[in-house]
């Protein structure tokens, strides 16, 4: 496998991010399940994609749509948006 | 200390791998 062992600045930076939604999103726990379930699903396709499972006809999610998604979950929250923007490959 | 859930942990694996992909493009 390609499996990278793990980068200590980019997990970090990710743990901090985490918590701070979780802690952001206290009062409102499906805001957060949400951006938890986009994440996940796009896990899930990129897994996928990499193992050659594709459905023909299916389109997986991309990158700017993933970051349209959580933006229209945190539309009020300007700072974490544009922080999930430092996490994408090419948003 | 961080009280995260198995849901949790896999949204920090995500966004880590994700960051990790982004660095690599920079590259």
């Amino acid at each position: 496998g390609q499996q990278q062992a793990g980068q200590p600045v980019e997990f970090n930076h990710a743990i901090n991010y985490v918590n701070k939604i979780k802690n952001r999103f206290q009062g409102q726990p499906e805001i957060y399940k949400a951006f938890l379930e986009i994440l996940h699903t796009y896990q899930k396709e990129q897994r996928n994609l990499k193992e050659g499972l594709v459905t023909p006809g299916y389109k997986p999610l991309t990158e700017s749509e993933v970051y349209s998604q959580v933006a229209k979950l945190f539309q009020n929250q300007e700072d974490l948006l544009s922080e999930f923007g430092q996490f994408l490959p090419d948003a | 200390s961080y009280d995260f859930t198995p849901a949790d942990s896999s949204a920090v694996f995500t966004l880590s791998s994700m960051a990790m992909q982004k660095r690599d493009q920079e590259l």
